[in-house]
């Protein structure tokens, strides 16, 4: 699954 | 991590802080639209609240709560400290036309259909355009005090140096949040005009004045 929302970022 | 998003997030911060000086020195809310920080307060309610239970990292965590709190500062600076130097009368724009578009948006667009993935997904669309009260008073005075427009260009900056940090993630780890660098992308773009203004004229060493 490479579209998913990037926990890391603010 | 990669330079991009720290300098984003460093630009972010300066914002805040730029933006409490400005309160602080000048005693004076005046030129800043509470709409614009009253939405702020709710995309990073919405959007951080997750501190509670999803642990990142400490670095994710400490800017997370210092967003909620710095934001929810400022509104009561300007609600009830400042209150008199806020003049609702240039502060104008409807904001129920933006919020209903993007709660309609976060439904269709999400990652997961459930009540915290939805919320993210608002927090990033009313993000996007939670700058535009603010944008809308200037256009209407036509002209700022040099440290709001300090204030707006590292906004602006932030969110702008975000996108180079999606192309570099994007060759550097093959992922890409669609969702966010849409959003991200129509963000940035809001700033262009002032911008332009920006650098011809404040960097200059000249006042912000926009063209009749």
């Amino acid at each position: 699954e490479t579209l998913h929302r990037q926990k890391d970022e603010l | 991590m990669n330079l991009f998003r720290l300098f984003g997030d460093l630009s972010h911060l300066a914002s805040i802080f730029i933006l409490l000086h400005k309160i602080r020195t000048t005693r004076s809310c005046r030129g800043i639209s509470f709409k614009t920080q009253a939405l702020y307060v709710a995309v990073f309610v919405s959007r951080y609240l997750d501190i509670l239970w999803e642990w990142v990292s400490l670095y994710n965590f400490v800017m997370k709560v210092f967003f909620i709190a710095s934001s929810c500062f400022i509104l009561y600076l300007m609600k009830m400290k400042y209150r008199p130097t806020h003049d609702p009368s240039i502060d104008t724009f409807r904001v129920e036309f933006l919020v209903g578009p993007c709660a309609l948006l976060a439904l269709i667009f999400n990652y997961k259909f459930t009540f915290t993935e939805v919320l993210w997904s608002l927090s990033i669309f009313l993000e996007s355009l939670a700058i535009l009260p603010q944008l809308f008073m200037l256009q209407r005075t036509g002209e700022a005090e040099t440290i709001t427009t300090h204030y707006l260009a590292a906004l602006g900056a932030y969110r702008a140096l975000y996108i180079p940090n999606w192309i570099y993630r994007y060759f550097s780890e093959g992922v890409v949040d669609p969702i966010a660098v849409t959003a991200g992308l129509v963000q940035t773009a809001l700033y262009a005009d002032f911008f332009y203004v920006y650098f011809t004229t404040v960097i200059q060493g000249q006042k912000f004045e926009l063209p009749a």
